[in-house]
């Protein structure tokens, strides 16, 4: 099965 | 203080119809050179980013930046009054706390005019790294919404890979299984061309539902832009005319 991931693992907060 | 005028009214409204399943409160940045909106879900799956340039308005006005602060609903059903030919004028003062949209019919024998009361809002932003995909494809915007709505009557995540020959959706659910494959095609400056670019092959994994979220721009432009990587959040790009784009991004599903 697959895992929905966060965009926050791939766009740093500023 | 803040006025900015589009003759084509219609336009917004697009934009807001776009945005209203996606965005339910978010802050409008009404800068000197344009207006922009970052929006993320509160899950951090999907982020929503807009640009519609001063120059693309038919008169544009704005001395400082202004975080305008809005709930979607109420700006949606505000717009909906406005008729699709009629040309609309926002105008804000410095002090964020009410935004007037004017709506002007062709003939100027009918103006509507309307004050939204802001938000004051504390938004997440992030900052967007200026990504470069390893596959880059046009296609007409209706295709990718026919994709979607047909996809989702099998299952819930939609599969995507590209050669160069064609770009290729699929899908799993408990019924079966189903896959569409668009051909790129010939010298592709027609808007109802397909073009892709491929520096090295990605197969990606998306949720269906947000995608399917993400088509409801279609109207805004013939074409949309799908740019993506393995692993790595994917990129839907609606150009609005030459004034900007609306671009979603999706981050991807993966094995568990």
């Amino acid at each position: 099965s697959k895992r929905q991931t966060s965009l926050l693992s791939f766009f740093p907060s500023p | 203080m803040l006025e900015a005028r589009l003759a084509q009214g219609n336009v917004l409204k697009k934009v807001i119809d776009s945005l209203r399943d996606l965005v339910n409160e978010a802050n409008f940045e009404f800068t000197p050179s344009g207006i922009t909106l970052q929006s993320m879900d509160s899950a951090h799956v999907i982020l929503v980013s807009l640009l519609l340039r001063a120059d693309g308005f038919d008169n544009y006005r704005c001395d400082r930046t202004i975080p305008v602060g809005i709930n979607m609903a109420s700006l949606s059903k505000i717009i909906r009054a406005a008729a699709n030919d009629d040309a609309i004028t926002l105008r804000a003062d410095d002090n964020g706390e009410s935004l007037n949209l004017i709506f002007e019919a062709p003939n100027a024998g009918r103006v509507s005019d309307y004050e939204l009361k802001l938000m004051d809002l504390d938004v997440e932003q992030v900052a967007l790294p200026d990504m470069s995909y390893d596959v880059t494809v046009r296609m007409p915007s209706e295709e990718l919404q026919r994709v979607c709505r047909d996809l989702s009557a099998v299952g819930e995540s939609v599969t995507i890979n590209a050669t160069k020959e064609s770009i290729n959706f699929g899908v799993k659910g408990e019924l079966g299984s189903g896959s569409i494959a668009i051909r790129s095609t010939a010298p592709v400056d027609k808007k109802e061309g397909v073009s892709i670019s491929m520096r090295q092959p990605a197969d990606v994994s998306f949720s269906l539902k947000f995608l399917t979220q993400f088509t409801k721009a279609t109207p805004l432009s013939e074409t949309v832009r799908l740019e993506f990587s393995n692993e790595c959040p994917m990129l839907v790009e609606y150009p609005i005319g030459d004034m900007g784009y609306i671009r979603f991004y999706l981050a991807p599903k993966v094995d568990d």
